[in-house]
C-alpha cells in the first residue's frame, strides 16, 4: 500500500513470520530480506486468505491478518518452504 | 492441501476431553457430541476409527479448553485472534492433542455471527491431529481463517480437497457411511446366563406402529422404549437393528416387575440415565443400576402422580417433567424442583397433550412424540415448527410413508394456540 505505517509493516512482518510465510529472523546469519521476498510472502498469504494476490500490505490484507484463525502456521517447513502437493 | 509429513501408524485412535469450557453455553454433553461428530467426519473418509476412553488411559488425542499460556508454544490471545490448534501425529506425548481457546464464545448451530462454531473448528483441528496442514483451496475445511459454521454435524461431509489430503495420508477408501461418531455407545452386556435368549420367534412389537412409551437421547443415540423392549438409533440415524432389544437384558438391575418405561432422559451433569415407571425412577451409570428405586416426588410431582415425558433442555439446563396438560421444572444443579410449577403445557405452543415422551436431538432441536407422530421445536424455541406434526416412521425408523401405511393414525390433538378457552375435556378424551 502507499507508504504503509511502520507499525503496520512491523506487525505484518511479525504475522507473516509467525505463520511461516517468512523464515524466522536470525541475528547470527542475518540474511537479507529483499522486498521482493516480502512481496512473495504476502502473495502466498493472500492466496491462503482468498484475497487478490497483489503482494502489497494493503488494507484488506492487514484486516485479514486480524481475523479469527487457527494458531498453526500456514506454511510448514524449516525455511518457510511450502511442502505442497500440486494437483 | 498440504501435509505435515507425519501420520499415525495405527488406525484406531483414542481420545478424551480433559477439560471443558468454563464459560461456554454449550453443556459438556453437547461438547462431547459435537467433538465426536467432528472426529466421525474424518472416520467416514478413511479407515480410521476413534474411541473415546476415560481419563485413566493415556489417549492419543487429548482435548483441552484452555486460555492464554497453557504450557505449549501456542499461547492463546483472548477472544478473537487465534481460536484453537492441534499437534500433528507422532510419538511425542503432545502429538495429536487439540486445544480450544476457552475465551472464545463457542456456539453450535448459531445463525448470527456471534460466537465461533465449535463443530467447524473441531473438524479443522482434528485434520491437523491426523497430519494435514493448512490448505488454500477455496472451500477446504483446512483453510487457516475461520469461515463460520459448516452446517448440520449429522450430515456434514469433507470437501474434496481435504478428502484428497486425507487419502494421501491414510490411503483411499470409499466413504464409510456407517462411521459412527466416537462416542462409545452403550453396548449390550454379555448375555447373562440366567435369562433365556429372545428366540427369534418371540413376538416383538412393530416399530412402525409408534406409540412408544419413552424416547431418550443417550450419548447421541436415540432409544425408543415400548413395553419390555427398545430400539436404538445410532447418531448417524441408522437403526442398530429392526428387532428390538430386551429391556431387562440391557439395563442391568432394573427390577423385573417393571414392565413399561414411561419416560427416560440422560442427565447432562453426570451422564447418568434416568428411567421412570409409575411413581418411581431408577438411576443408571452406563448400563448398571446405581442404588434403589427413588420416588418421583423428588422431582416435585405430587405423590401418586405418574409422568408422561421427561427431558433436559440444553437452552437452560433445566429438566422438564410433563403429565397430561401440565409440566413441572427441576433444577439439576440446585437438585430441587423450581417453584411456581406446575404450569400449563400450552406454553409449549403446538405441543400434544400427555406426550409419549420428549427428547433433544443431536442438533439441539426438541422433539415431542405422541402416537405415530412427532412435533419439532427449533433449538431454544417453545413454538412447534409449522410443518409439525410429522409421522415418526419414515423420518426416524425407516418405515413406509404414512399414506401407504395403515398403522399410522391421524395426529392427536395438541395444545391449542395460546388463547383462553372454556373447553371442557371429559376424563376419557
Amino acid at each position: 500500500a502507499q507508504n504503509p505505517d511502520a507499525k503496520v509493516v512491523s506487525m505484518g512482518v511479525e504475522w507473516l513470520t509467525r505463520y511461516g510465510y517468512l523464515p524466522p529472523a536470525d541475528p547470527v546469519h542475518a540474511q537479507m530480506q529483499s522486498l521482493e521476498k516480502l512481496q512473495d510472502a504476502i502473495k502466498v498469504m493472500q492466496r491462503f486468505a482468498g484475497l487478490p494476490e497483489t503482494g502489497q500490505m494493503d488494507p484488506m490484507t492487514i484486516k485479514t491478518m486480524r481475523k479469527p484463525r487457527c494458531s498453526l502456521p500456514d506454511v510448514l517447513g524449516a525455511a518457510g518452504l511450502v511442502r505442497r502437493r500440486r494437483r | 492441501y498440504s501435509l505435515s509429513g507425519s501420520v499415525w501408524k495405527k488406525r484406531t485412535l483414542t481420545w478424551s476431553i480433559r477439560s471443558f469450557s468454563q464459560k461456554s453455553q454449550l453443556s459438556p454433553q453437547i461438547v462431547r457430541t459435537l467433538l465426536s461428530y467432528a472426529l466421525a467426519v474424518w472416520a467416514a473418509e478413511s479407515g480410521l476409527t476413534f474411541q473415546e476412553v476415560n481419563s485413566q488411559e493415556e489417549p492419543d488425542i487429548i482435548i483441552h479448553f484452555a486460555r492464554a499460556y497453557h504450557q505449549d508454544s501456542y499461547p492463546f490471545d483472548g477472544a478473537g485472534g487465534t481460536l484453537a490448534h492441534a499437534f500433528f501425529p507422532g510419538e511425542h506425548p503432545i502429538s495429536g492433542d487439540t486445544h480450544f481457546d476457552d475465551e472464545e464464545t463457542w456456539t453450535f448451530g448459531s445463525t448470527d455471527d456471534n460466537g465461533i462454531d465449535l463443530f467447524a473448528v473441531a473438524v479443522h483441528e482434528f485434520g491437523h491431529a491426523l497430519g494435514l496442514g493448512h490448505s488454500s483451496a477455496p472451500n477446504s475445511i483446512m483453510r487457516p481463517f475461520y469461515q463460520g459454521p459448516v452446517g448440520d454435524p449429522a450430515t456434514y461431509r469433507l470437501p474434496q480437497d481435504d478428502r484428497d489430503g486425507l487419502q494421501q495420508l491414510y490411503g483411499r477408501v470409499s466413504q464409510n457411511p456407517n462411521a459412527r461418531p466416537t462416542r462409545k455407545p452403550l453396548v449390550p452386556p454379555p448375555q447373562p446366563p440366567a435369562m433365556p435368549p429372545d428366540s427369534p420367534s418371540t413376538p416383538v412389537p412393530d416399530r412402525c406402529e409408534g406409540n412408544f412409551d419413552a424416547v431418550a437421547n443417550i450419548r447421541g443415540e436415540i432409544f425408543l422404549f415400548k413395553g419390555p423392549w427398545f430400539w436404538r438409533l445410532q447418531p448417524s440415524g441408522q437403526l442398530v437393528s429392526p428387532r428390538p432389544a430386551g429391556l431387562h437384558r440391557f439395563w442391568e438391575g432394573l427390577p423385573t416387575h417393571v414392565k413399561v418405561i414411561q419416560a427416560a432422559y440422560a442427565r447432562p451433569l453426570d451422564g447418568r440415565i434416568i428411567l421412570f415407571s409409575g411413581p418411581q425412577f431408577w438411576v443408571f451409570q452406563e448400563r448398571q443400576l446405581e442404588g434403589a428405586a427413588r420416588p418421583l416426588v423428588e422431582f416435585g410431582l405430587p405423590p401418586g402422580e405418574d409422568v408422561d415425558a421427561v427431558f433436559s433442555w440444553p437452552h437452560n439446563g433445566k429438566t422438564y417433567l410433563i403429565r397430561g396438560q401440565k409440566y413441572w421444572r427441576y433444577d439439576e444443579v440446585a437438585a430441587r424442583p423450581d417453584p411456581g410449577y406446575p404450569r400449563p403445557l400450552s406454553l409449549w405452543e403446538g405441543a400434544p397433550f400427555a406426550p409419549d415422551d420428549v427428547t433433544i436431538s443431536n442438533t439441539g432441536d426438541t422433539y415431542f412424540f405422541k402416537g405415530t407422530h412427532f412435533w419439532r421445536f427449533a433449538e431454544g424455541s417453545v413454538k412447534a415448527e409449522s410443518d409439525s406434526p410429522q409421522p415418526i416412521g419414515p423420518k426416524w425408523l425407516d418405515c413406509p410413508a404414512p399414506n401407504s401405511d395403515p398403522r399410522v393414525t391421524s395426529p392427536p390433538k395438541t395444545t391449542s394456540k395460546t388463547r383462553s378457552c372454556d373447553c371442557h375435556c371429559e376424563l376419557n378424551q
